[in-house]
């Protein structure tokens, strides 16, 4: 059996222009040798590994995940996040959650939390979303923020470069997001 | 969306991906990337020879819609894939096109566009686990990069 680690990593698919181009890259790059790094010296599993690569794409700006996200239309940061065990089959899940400055993280806490049945006899649950999602990080240690310092200066001039075209569309167009925006 | 897929130094695999989702999305939406099936898959088999782990980012509607990372685990394991070689490129094609070329409903929706990194295992000599990684997409770009406790400088690059 081959002892080596292999770490893959991707910035999203869709749009990636060369003003941040260099900045998704380095990203992408710190977050493969970091995984490594901390697979050498402390857990190995591949979970460890997929969720400390994960944590350090959620920790930049230029990705959106984590701080640096796009906004609701609120104005706000919500999150999503998952990780899958590929011996168990185990999974475990994140919506719509504020307040948390690493969503995989916790993902990954539902994931160890669901694989036992709770004391009464329950299948516990895969996936946690908004203020349960919360209530469960601060439950579980996992560090959590004042949900504001999820936006990113960035974040808040798309949001509202867009806002406003939706709010005020010229001559009555029907305002269309580039696809980016679209999608996840 | 972010994501990554490993592989240990037991053999075990392992699938993530984490986003903040639509730009200016509604309160309390919810992507693939929260969605079991949809956004991340890791499965192998037990005695650790084949497998695979996906990571998926696009258009979360579509995604949950057709349980992409999951589709993508089950083509994978088909019967032929028991001593048989699976043709990971032919299922890639045969999944994104049938999936992601048309949209859903016919109301001028932008088209429906993915992407995924996928770790697979396949034989290599003397029938040892190999890892082999693959990349594909309907957007117009996707970032990736992969590095090995063998070969530990990272590559990376924007694909287009």
């Amino acid at each position: 059996m081959s002892t080596t680690v292999y770490i893959a990593v991707h910035g999203g698919a869709g749009y990636h222009g060369v003003p941040s181009e260099q900045n998704v890259k380095s990203a992408l790059k710190r977050a493969c040798a970091q995984a490594l790094q901390h697979s050498s010296l402390h857990d190995s599993s591949a979970i460890s590994v997929v969720e400390q690569a994960i944590s350090i794409l959620e920790d930049d700006e230029y990705l959106n995940a984590g701080y640096g996200s796009n906004l609701t239309i609120d104005g706000t940061v919500e999150c999503d996040a998952a990780v899958m065990d590929g011996l168990s089959g185990d999974f475990g899940s994140v919506g719509a959650l504020s307040g948390v400055k690493n969503p995989i993280q916790l993902a990954s806490a539902v994931l160890r939390h669901s694989r036992e049945p709770d004391s009464l006899g329950r299948i516990r649950p895969m996936t946690l979303v908004a203020s349960g999602a919360h209530a469960f990080a601060s439950s579980q240690g996992i560090q959590t923020v004042i949900p504001n310092e999820m936006v990113s200066p960035r974040a808040i001039r798309e949001w509202q470069k867009w806002k406003s075209r939706l709010d005020h569309p010229t001559n009555g167009d029907q305002v269309s997001l580039p696809q980016d925006a679209m999608q996840d | 969306t972010v994501g990554a897929v490993a592989w240990d130094n037991e053999g075990n695999l392992a699938a993530g991906v984490s986003s903040g989702g639509l730009l200016l999305k509604y309160s309390g939406r919810i992507g693939e990337a929260a969605v079991y099936g949809a956004g991340c898959w890791a499965q192998q088999s037990l005695s650790k020879r084949d497998g695979m782990a996906c990571s998926i980012s696009g258009a979360g509607e579509h995604i949950v819609r057709s349980g992409l990372a999951r589709i993508l685990g089950e083509a994978l394991q088909s019967p032929e894939s028991d001593g048989g070689e699976v043709d990971i490129h032919q299922v890639l094609l045969q999944v994104f096109n049938q999936k992601f070329t048309e949209p859903l409903h016919q109301r001028g929706e932008l088209m429906p566009n993915a992407g995924v990194v996928l770790l697979t295992k396949e034989r290599g000599e003397d029938d040892e686990a190999v890892p082999r990684l693959w990349c594909a997409f309907t957007t117009e770009s996707m970032a990736v990069a992969y590095a090995s406790t063998r070969k530990p400088s990272p590559k990376v690059s924007i694909l287009r």
